[in-house]
C-alpha cells in the first residue's frame, strides 16, 4: 500500500497473507471457516498447490503471535471468467483450506458486499503487505489506507480506453494524497463499513504502476461474484480430515499390555 | 474415494461469531 500507515493488532480481523516457498505473494481475506477469498491470478499458472501457506491473524510478517493460525491449501476454485478471458476481468480465486479456521477477537470473517449494494460516500479501506514505495520497498507491517472510490465512468477516462474497466470491477485509490495498493496487495479485500458491519466491496486486481495517481487501482467487484462465492461455499463439501493414527502408538501399547499379562502370570 | 464428512449446517451451535463485526474494544 503506497500512503498507507501500519494497521495496529485485531484492526483488520480477516486479512489473510499468502505465501508461496515461503514468501509472502499475496492477499486474501476470511470469508468462512474452511474459505479464504483472494485473486485468481495469484494461483493460476500451474503453482503447485502444496508451495501454499496462508496466514491468519498476523499484522507483522516476521512474528507470529499467539493468535496467529497457518493452514495449508485444500483446493482453490478459479472463477470460470478468469479462466476463459484471461487476463481480463473475473480476477476471483476462493480457496479452501485443509482445516478449519478457529475464531477470536484477532480472526474473524468479513461479509461479502450484496448485489444491491449502493456504494455512494462509502468510507473504505484496503490493506495489505504489498510495496510501499515506487523504489520498491515494502513492509513487514500490515499498512492500511483510507481510499476513495472512483466511478466506473471517471475510471474508464483516466485510463484512456473503454474496454479496460469491466462491469465486475471498480476502481479506488486517492488521487490526491498519492493512496493506492500496490504489488503483493494483490488479492488483500478493499472494504467498507456500514453500520459497524464491515462489507468487503473489492478484491485487490491490477493497476498501471503504483505511483502513477492517475492511474487507481483496479478491484474484482465482490457484489459481482458474491453468489458465486456464497454458491461454493455452500456446496463444496469440507475437505476430509486425516483420521486417527493407529499404528506409531501401537507398538508401545502393545508392549504395556505385554508386559502386564506377564506380571499377571508371574503373581 | 472419500468426500470428507458432511459440512456442519451454518450458524451452528459452535457459535461462529457474524461476519464484519470487529471485537468490542478492551474485549
Amino acid at each position: 500500500v503506497l500512503g498507507g500507515a501500519p494497521a495496529t493488532e485485531t484492526r483488520w480481523p480477516w486479512q489473510v497473507s499468502v505465501h508461496y516457498a515461503g514468501f509472502h505473494v499475496c492477499g486474501g481475506s476470511i470469508v468462512d471457516e474452511y474459505w479464504v477469498l483472494s485473486a485468481a491470478h495469484c494461483f493460476h499458472r500451474d503453482k503447485s498447490l502444496e508451495t501454499f501457506d496462508l496466514y491468519v491473524g498476523l499484522t507483522n510478517l516476521k512474528a507470529a503471535r499467539n493468535h496467529t493460525q497457518w493452514f495449508e491449501v485444500n483446493q482453490v476454485i478459479l472463477h470460470p471468467s478468469y479462466q476463459m478471458y484471461h487476463p481480463i476481468g473475473g480476477d476471483v480465486a476462493l480457496v479452501q483450506l485443509k482445516s478449519r479456521i478457529t475464531f477470536s477477537d484477532a480472526v474473524l470473517p468479513v461479509c461479502l458486499a450484496p448485489a444491491d449494494l449502493n456504494l455512494t460516500g462509502l468510507a473504505c479501506w484496503a490493506t495489505g503487505w504489498g510495496l510501499i514505495s515506487q523504489q520498491g520497498h515494502s513492509s513487514e507491517e500490515l499498512q492500511e489506507a483510507r481510499l476513495p472510490l472512483i466511478p466506473i465512468a471517471m475510471c474508464r477516462l483516466l485510463y484512456g480506453h473503454r474496454s479496460y474497466i469491466m462491469q465486475d470491477m471498480l476502481c479506488a485509490g486517492d488521487i490526491w494524497n498519492w493512496k493506492t495498493v500496490c504489488e503483493g496487495d494483490s488479492g488483500g479485500p478493499l472494504v467498507c463499513e456500514i453500520n459497524e458491519t464491515w462489507l468487503q466491496i473489492g478484491i485487490v486486481s491490477w493497476g498501471r504502476g503504483c505511483a502513477q495517481p492517475m492511474y487507481p487501482g483496479v478491484y474484482a467487484r465482490v457484489s459481482h461474484f458474491s453468489r458465486w462465492i456464497r454458491y461454493h461455499i455452500q456446496v463444496v463439501p469440507t475437505p476430509p480430515q486425516p483420521t486417527p493414527a493407529l499404528s506409531p502408538a501401537l507398538p508401545s501399547t502393545l508392549s504395556v499390555l505385554v508386559a502386564m499379562l506377564v506380571s499377571l502370570s508371574a503373581l | 474415494w472419500v468426500r470428507g464428512p458432511p459440512k456442519s449446517p451454518r450458524n451452528s451451535s459452535r457459535g461462529d461469531p457474524a461476519c464484519g463485526r470487529r471485537a468490542v474494544p478492551g474485549k
